[in-house]
């Protein structure tokens, strides 16, 4: 799960805007 | 007055606020009570997650923020997003909630391992906020400021960050004035309250340390 991702990684994939999946 | 663009800029970004927040069944969880301190724990943990993807979803809509230098767009969200987040909180802990569930949330924080010299300047933070009885708006810009604050960490093109922040910056200045004509210096509280969101930003990273390490 995304919650235990670093805080970059959350931002990174967020700012993909691929956080669907 | 706000100028027509400014107005255009502020529904634009009130909108984008309200549109990207924690989901409801999320939030709601929050407040069942049953959660011993490893499960709020765990719970903390998610909600931090989750705002931290609902931070990206607005700071996208911010205007020029997508045109910046993509290092530095994850420079300036790695630098803000536990102050975002406490600014966000913080509306949790003003806004009229039901009768009590304040003090759930309150007490679930208190029992879940974080300890004592972190949880007082996070309230302490969380009443400040409350006086001043911000807006919705004002909530959304400052959110805005915060974000694009020049000197964080890593950022390299600070200048046009700085253009970025002096706009809303101007925008939040004008609309203190209309809503607040008899209290002049609430513009100037609302940014006082982001050098003590500072302060908390420090004391979180000593408080994750602490807490993992118990």
């Amino acid at each position: 799960p995304a919650s235990n991702l670093g805080l970059e990684d959350i931002i990174r994939k967020a700012l993909m805007g691929n956080m669907e999946d | 007055e706000l100028s027509q663009e400014q107005q255009a800029l502020l529904n634009y970004i009130v909108d984008a606020y309200n549109k990207h927040r924690i989901p409801p069944d999320q939030a709601k969880k929050l407040l069942q009570e049953q959660f011993n301190a490893e499960e709020n724990f765990q719970l903390l943990t998610e909600m931090a997650t989750s705002h931290v993807q609902v931070l990206v979803e607005f700071t996208k809509n911010i205007p020029g923020f997508q045109s910046l230098d993509h290092e530095d767009q994850i420079a300036l969200l790695k630098g803000s997003a536990v102050e975002a987040m406490f600014l966000r909180s913080a509306q949790v802990f003003t806004r009229k909630l039901p009768q009590g569930h304040t003090e759930v949330l309150e007490d679930r924080i208190r029992k879940s391992g974080i300890s004592e010299e972190f949880i007082t300047p996070m309230f302490n933070f969380y009443k400040s906020i409350g006086e001043l009885q911000m807006l919705q708006e004002e909530h959304a810009l400052l959110t805005a400021i915060t974000i694009l604050t020049p000197d964080r960490p890593y950022v390299r093109d600070q200048q046009a960050v700085e253009g970025l922040q002096e706009t809303m910056l101007e925008v939040l200045r004008k609309f203190c004035k209309l809503q607040h004509p008899q209290e002049a210096q609430h513009f100037a509280r609302l940014l006082g309250r982001l050098t003590e969101l500072r302060t908390l930003n420090h004391h979180h990273a000593e408080m994750l340390t602490s807490w993992r390490m118990s």
